[in-house]
């Protein structure tokens, strides 16, 4: 199963995440 | 044809067309993938193998939706004590469970397969971030992630599927309240973005057999709308996601859309085969991975009424769903 996040955001919102990491969830996903 | 009545002409042997078919099919296979290799050594990027249509149409043939509703009753049926054990031990040994974060670790609690798959974890075990505003709404690993450009989402790296195709026609802004401030919309992506400076962002988080299988808000927002479309249940393992384009276009999904404090919000929850049916806690309406609904259609439910003009609010962490086998 896949969760698939579409959201709008200013544009300099990054992600601080890497392709093919791990994650847990609560941790953040990116910021502002 | 009187030679082969009398048994006198060449016989055919399915086992030896199998292996050969067989045989040359691995062998083209693993040709591909050594001239991949041999790309990668020369530090050039080897493109994507993709499935042709066939061998999508021959994949979509499998009753995927079938197996899985069968693989479902089969994981309700409740185990005898003396059986659990062993069996959900079995689980933890091939998918890497960790049964020290659940919020119940004796095995024996749990009657079946799909229990013991919807585990719930202890409080503490995962502290929500404070101090950013997204979050990971699950455990699990991160397929893609970035920039929505020209309408086009990736799936995993360089595997694409249409925005539009995704979500749907946008017929849900009725029920969001902000009001649009950018210039007239020239593409369905453009549709999405309602304040100036902002782009379209997208996350896929691929959910493992072993992972915790629940799903929470990603962040503070206003749920106004949920879009169900069955599908077909394919695999969505990150080698699936590889190898066949439009992969989440397919299968059957959940998509929530609406509002968070910097515009549109939404979180979509994609089918795979043996976790064929999901479930959001705030809508007992949504019957997902059912005979009843059509491939190819797709349902929608306003959150917003009358009654409540707010839709559905959720905090960051709170729970909203969950996944189940079958």
């Amino acid at each position: 199963s896949t969760i698939v996040l579409l959201f709008e955001a200013p544009r300099d919102f990054t992600f601080s995440l890497k392709p093919g990491q791990k994650i847990r969830f609560g941790e953040a996903l990116g910021t502002m | 044809l009187s030679a082969a009545a009398l048994g006198l002409g060449p016989r055919v042997r399915p086992l030896h067309l199998l292996l050969a078919t067989g045989g040359g099919y691995l062998s083209y296979d693993q040709y591909g993938r050594y001239k991949d290799r041999q790309l990668e050594s020369m530090g050039i990027e080897a493109p994507p193998r993709l499935a042709n249509k066939t061998q999508v149409a021959l994949y979509k043939s499998i009753p995927t939706r079938l197996l899985s509703r069968a693989w479902g009753r089969l994981n309700q049926v409740e185990l005898p004590t003396w059986l659990r054990k062993p069996i959900y031990s079995l689980y933890i040994w091939t998918f890497g469970v960790n049964m020290k974060e659940a919020a119940v670790e004796d095995l024996h609690h749990y009657r079946n397969l799909s229990e013991f798959f919807r585990r719930k974890l202890k409080p503490q075990a995962r502290p929500v971030c404070d101090s950013h505003c997204v979050i990971s709404p699950a455990d699990g690993k991160i397929l893609h992630f970035g920039r929505v450009r020209n309408c086009e989402v990736e799936q995993v790296k360089g595997v694409t599927y249409s925005l539009e195709t995704f979500l749907g026609p946008q017929t849900w802004a009725e029920s969001l309240a902000s009001s649009r401030k950018v210039a007239e919309p020239s593409s369905f992506q453009d549709m999405l973005v309602t304040k100036e400076g902002n782009e379209l962002f997208h996350c896929v988080v691929y959910l493992a057999p072993g992972d915790y299988h629940c799903f929470h808000s990603p962040t503070d927002w206003r749920v106004a709308h949920r879009r169900h479309f069955p599908g077909s249940l394919m695999s969505v393992n990150p080698g699936v996601a590889r190898w066949i384009k439009e992969l989440f276009c397919h299968n059957e999904r959940v998509v929530l859309c609406g509002e968070w404090t910097h515009g549109f919000f939404s979180l979509t929850a994609v089918g795979a085969t043996n976790v064929g049916s999901i479930r959001i806690y705030f809508d007992k309406e949504l019957h997902t991975n059912s005979p009843r609904y059509s491939k190819g259609s797709y349902n929608d439910f306003s959150y917003v009424s009358n009654g409540n003009q707010e839709g559905v609010c959720m905090r960051k962490g709170e729970h909203l769903g969950e996944f189940n086998l079958g």
